[in-house]
């Protein structure tokens, strides 16, 4: 055998062995997962650097959050594993062709996948408030153009060429968003529940008001998706047993809130068990006003429904949970505290296709009621079907009960619910 | 370090490196509108007559929201003096797909049509949605 073509990589791997997406000659990278260092001869005489390296993690996460990209500060590998390389210099500087000007003017420079210097005769900052130039502010600009950004004019974009003071804390906008994700994609599912989670406030003139907030939750992290601005909340995910007492840390099964007339519960699931929530307290509870103890059995609180359960949600206009577990549909009547008669039945009986074909058939992945759509919206993996609600019946009466329309993706109707590396997750 | 005698550091120093040579004739204006891909890299003797360097003039300004005068007026000078990135905002090439360099070379990325063509204004929109203010 030729020993040499032992030498030649897969097509689909690298030089590290990862996979690669497309190897077609395109300004972004192939990988999704990047590794980056602040080199040790390139750090700034003017902070610390633990406030370069804090600067650096969190423009990093930021782009994170709006990209299908991971990014890992990698201070151990060989350089030559290292994807992108951050320093800082005056003058001629780190080996680089292309000088600094010193104070003034050129505050720093990348190199389409590769490195990024800045230049050290400016005056960084890492605070917000400070006078000077926001060493995050430039660290997220100098990252887009590695990830293969261009400049751009347009009011608001984190690339405009010319540094511009912070009035508040920036973000990366919806066409920035827009235009790195046109190089990789945007984020897609699948989720482990979702739900809207209701609050009751009093205004201030005394009046009960009732408001609501929408949560994604995936493996041991979650998102706050603000509707109103189609995107998650900004600096999400957060850990799970951050922000949600005493419930499990990850991959949830369900979130149910049962709400009647004189009931008000909210439950989650997973496995066999499942868990009352404290609206009140903010945590799980470990005993109830009724005197229920939890964890408890899905078995004892919900007799009759299997375990474990892929998802469930719950359908105020029959006052029932639907459980959903492979192809079937359980129907729970929270006030007989029984399943309902003729249950359970085919989730293609229960939810029938509008559209031949197009049907997700079981193993949901997340059953969801919207109170922004008033619809229920069923998720399977990177896509999802919405089921006709009692306006739409009511418009056209010839739409079965509880049909489901054609399948779209997820990615469409929610946006930029995004992973970042487990090593960003607490920042 | 960079040298100061006072104990809250008022009185830094400025480094003994150079400040940057700010843009303040016809000259210097034709070296920024050059080194950051406004015009090709040429010198000529007489920029003012120059109507490739008066039009690349006008592209900037347009660009940055200046009175778009073809002169080199303070508006235009301030804007160039103002801190700002060190990459091309154009390249200005007949082959207009993606080189990808090394640190070691002279040149940057290249900018992709779409981009190359808000960078001097043909499809330029101004966005006047508000910044987002929410607190992370």
């Amino acid at each position: 055998k030729k020993r040499f073509l032992n030498m030649l990589l897969p097509p689909d791997r690298d030089k590290n062995g990862q996979v690669v997406l497309d190897r077609t000659e395109t300004t972004a990278f192939a990988r999704r997962s990047l590794k980056w260092r602040l080199i040790g001869e390139g750090y700034s005489s003017q902070l610390s650097i633990e406030e370069q390296t804090y600067a650096f993690k969190l423009a990093f996460r930021m782009w994170s959050e709006v990209t299908p990209l991971d990014f890992e500060e990698d201070t151990t590998s060989p350089i030559s594993q290292i994807d992108i390389k951050l320093g800082f210099g005056t003058g001629r500087h780190l080996g680089c062709a292309h000088t600094f000007d010193g104070e003034g003017q050129e505050f720093a420079h990348a190199w389409l996948q590769s490195d990024i210097h800045f230049d050290d005769d400016e005056h960084f900052t890492a605070a917000d408030t400070e006078n000077g130039i926001s060493l995050l502010k430039v660290a997220v600009h100098e990252i887009g153009h590695v990830l293969g950004l261009a400049h751009s004019h347009r009011r608001g974009s984190i690339m405009q060429p010319n540094y511009i003071p912070q009035e508040s804390a920036f973000e990366l906008d919806w066409s920035d968003r827009k235009a790195i994700q046109k190089l990789y994609g945007s984020c897609e599912g699948p989720f482990d529940t979702i739900f809207d989670w209701v609050r009751k406030e009093r205004n201030q003139y005394g009046e009960l008001v009732v408001r609501y907030n929408t949560y994604f939750f995936h493996k041991s992290w979650y998102w706050l998706y603000e509707n109103r601005h189609n995107r998650t909340r900004y600096g999400d995910p957060i850990a799970v047993l951050i922000g949600w007492q005493g419930i499990p840390a990850s991959d949830l099964d369900a979130f149910v809130h049962v709400w009647t007339w004189n009931q008000d519960a909210s439950y989650f699931f997973k496995g066999t068990q499942y868990w009352r929530y404290d609206n009140e307290n903010d945590k799980a509870y470990t005993e109830d006003t009724q005197g229920a103890h939890y964890p408890r059995l899905i078995s004892e609180g919900f007799p009759g429904i299997p375990s474990p359960i892929d998802t469930a949600v719950y359908d105020r206009r029959i006052q029932s949970i639907y459980f959903l577990k492979d192809s079937l549909v359980f129907a729970f009547d929270i006030n007989k505290n029984q399943i309902v008669d003729h249950f359970p039945k085919r989730l293609t009986d229960v939810f029938p296709a509008l559209v031949i074909n197009d049907h997700p058939i079981g193993n949901i992945d997340a059953a969801y009621y919207s109170y922004t759509y008033n619809a229920i919206f069923l998720l399977k993996g990177k896509e999802y079907w919405r089921v006709v609600n009692d306006r739409e019946r009511w418009q056209n009466p010839s739409l079965p009960y509880n049909g489901l329309f054609a399948r779209r993706n997820i990615s469409e109707q929610w946006f930029d619910i995004c992973n970042v590396h487990a090593s960003m997750l607490k920042m | 370090e960079r040298l100061f005698h006072s104990r809250d550091h008022s009185d830094l120093q400025d480094s003994s490196s150079e400040q940057a040579k700010p843009v303040t004739d016809l000259h210097s204006a034709q070296q920024f509108l050059s080194r950051y891909g406004w015009t090709e890299p040429e010198f000529p003797i007489e920029p003012a007559k120059d109507p490739v360097f008066t039009e690349a003039l006008k592209k900037f300004q347009r660009a940055n929201d200046l009175p778009v005068t073809g002169i080199l007026d303070d508006a235009t000078t301030k804007a160039m003096n103002k801190p700002r990135c060190g990459v091309p905002d154009n390249q200005v090439t007949e082959n207009k797909n993606a080189t990808l360099v090394t640190p070691q070379s002279n040149t940057f990325i290249q900018v992709n049509d779409t981009a190359l063509n808000q960078s001097i204004g043909s499809n330029y929109t101004v966005n006047h949605e508000k910044s987002p203010s929410r607190i992370r």
